[in-house]
């Protein structure tokens, strides 16, 4: 589970880009995350994901408090436990499609032949196996998505936060995608989703609206 | 107008991008281009764009042969009359929102301070006047992409190619964009929009369907 407490994320120059947010995402929940451009979805998934410190308030994520962690301890339970999708990607420029979505599994410190196993399995369930030894310049935007979301879902994490994971994906490759992320939550993976995408957003269980940094709402429409 | 003649765009280790492309996109036209992930679109509004050369078959720019003209002749031909939204962006790192859309008219010659006139009046076209002063890295996703659009149309170019313009966008500020694009057609400029977003799509007088590196269909919707 994951828990922030009267956060606050503040840049110099006067930016309030999150404020007075408090929430609780459960262990095995299905969570969407909606709202305008700029209004702070990402630097609130960052700061779930332990990426980033709040300015003021706490995050607790499977009961640590994230502020009392070192570096060491934050990479580690990043490590062990939570999958990120980022909204740019940032995959790794000049090394293949495997060994980006290996480096999902670099903690666990299983020899490398092992890790890509792992790696080709996992570019098998986005579409992408015959295209494994081809780097991110030599694919398109949304191949590119795609392996993103493989080297996050690789190591079977606890928790998987996605930045608009369908982002750059037509209507039948995003589906696929949503279908891949509602299967680990099947699994008992925590999955928070951010999305612009109406119709995406329309199909979760939960919805919290981000506004001028904010939480305005937070929907848990009965029965879905 | 621009024009391609039987084009093909292969890559090494046999990848076929397009192959055997015709299309005429005429001087004021508003035009979609639709299709999945990997299809082919990225590729085709580069090489409509001179931004790539073509593995065969010729490309025709303003009457221009394209495949005929210097590096130099083609940096002309774009900066006179092109303006590009790349999927990725690709902003400036550390230069501030007011520079990177000013760069929309480096051609020009005139003096950095006229030029950033042009710009800051770009930037309140698309809400961002306030983050002039910011870095792409200080802006979130789908502000960036607001930067990208603005840096594309802050010279008036007669032909701007936007490739997912809405992508990072929530439903309001993506209708503000297509609003925007929309104005220019108007004022005469030719406007070819990649898009997935099938309310974008369907709003479009033309859809040009790509599909496995082929037009696959040619959609000219009557009355729209
Ligand atoms: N440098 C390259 N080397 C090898 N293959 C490439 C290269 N650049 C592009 N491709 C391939 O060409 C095909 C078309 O790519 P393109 O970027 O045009 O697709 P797209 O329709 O824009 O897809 P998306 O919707 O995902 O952005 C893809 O299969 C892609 O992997
Ligand atoms: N390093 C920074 N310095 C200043 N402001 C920042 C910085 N990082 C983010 N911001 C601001 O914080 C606010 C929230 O950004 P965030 O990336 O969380 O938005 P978002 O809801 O994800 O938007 P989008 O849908 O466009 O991706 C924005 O106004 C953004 O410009
Ligand atoms: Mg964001
Ligand atoms: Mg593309």
């Amino acid at each position: 589970a994951a828990e922030l407490d009267g956060v606050a994320r503040h840049y110099p120059g006067g930016v309030r880009a999150l404020d007075g947010v408090s929430m609780r995402i459960g262990a095995g929940e299905l969570v969407g995350i909606v709202g305008p451009s700029g209004s702070g979805k990402s630097t609130l998934l960052n700061l779930l994901g332990t990426l980033d410190a709040p300015t003021e308030g706490s995050v607790r994520i499977a009961g640590h408090d994230v502020g009392a962690l070192s570096d060491n301890g934050r990479s580690a339970l990043r490590a062990q436990g939570i999958g990120f999708v980022f909204q740019q990607f940032h995959l790794a420029a000049n090394v293949t499609a495997l060994d980006n979505v290996a480096d999902g599994v670099l903690y666990t410190g299983l020899p490398v032949r092992r890790r890509r196993e792992q790696a080709a399995a996992a570019l098998r369930r986005v579409g992408l196996a015959d295209r494994a030894g081809h780097r991110p310049h030599e694919l398109s935007g949304g191949q590119q998505q795609r392996i993103a979301i493989a080297r996050a879902v690789v190591g079977d994490p606890a928790l998987i936060l996605a930045d608009e994971p369908t982002g750059a994906l037509d209507t039948a490759s995003g589906e696929a995608v949503i279908r891949l992320l509602r299967g680990l939550h099947a699994a008992g993976a925590a999955v928070v989703v951010i999305t612009h995408d109406r119709e995406v957003a329309a199909g979760l269980p939960r919805r919290i609206h981000v506004q001028d940094g904010r939480i305005a709402a937070d929907e848990r429409p009965a029965h879905t």
